[in-house]
């Protein structure tokens, strides 16, 4: 029932894009 | 040497804002290594959710997961609501990358009852719209239209057009 290629799921690109911005400050 | 500790840290923080992920990996590594030494598990939990991070961007999604997984136990032990929440929600993301839509539905609920524990409606509707989207990938469209209903309302009460 795997339909849907995760890298088309807009919740998990707009997610990386996010991340790729964050990080966890000493 | 706790200097040494934090000075990875920012190094490692560094090399992945620049894009280099794989010397990002190294240098949290010692940063972990030195939070381990002093029993620092603050410094711990940073250093596991920074490489998780990192390995998303290698593409390495299992190696990345088992990395948010201690992100998460750590999170627990140290009583940190918000970073719990923020593990659950990598979790389900990087589930979703590896087409594990179950496991990926269970970390976002799991995100989904934090968020509305801690009144945060902005992680509520994140909550949402991923449970919307695991869901419709399972082929469950009542229930993916339950949780995009509920993530409409929340976008509409925040005010996020988007």
């Amino acid at each position: 029932a795997k339909r849907m290629h995760a890298i088309q799921v807009d919740s998990v690109q707009r997610w990386m894009e996010d991340l790729r911005h964050m990080t966890e400050v000493e | 040497r706790a200097a040494q500790g934090r000075t990875y840290g920012n190094l490692g923080n560094t090399q992945y804002l620049l894009g280099n992920f794989q010397n990002a990996v190294l240098a949290h590594e010692q940063r972990l290594l030195i939070a381990k030494e002093f029993g620092d598990r603050a410094a711990e939990r940073r250093a596991y959710c920074n490489l998780g991070n990192a390995y998303i961007f290698l593409g390495q999604f299992e190696v990345a997961a088992e990395h948010y997984k201690r992100t998460l136990q750590l999170a627990r032990q140290l009583r940190d609501r918000a970073v719990e929440a923020q593990a659950c929600y990598s979790l389900g993301n990087t589930y979703t990358l590896l087409q594990d839509y179950e496991r990926a539905i269970d970390y976002h609920l799991k995100h989904l009852v934090i968020a509305q524990d801690l009144r945060d409606r902005i992680g509520e509707g994140r909550a949402c719209w991923s449970l919307g989207n695991a869901h419709t990938a399972l082929g469950n469209h009542e229930q993916a239209l339950h949780f995009a209903e509920k993530h409409l309302e929340i976008s509409k009460e925040i005010g996020d057009r988007n």
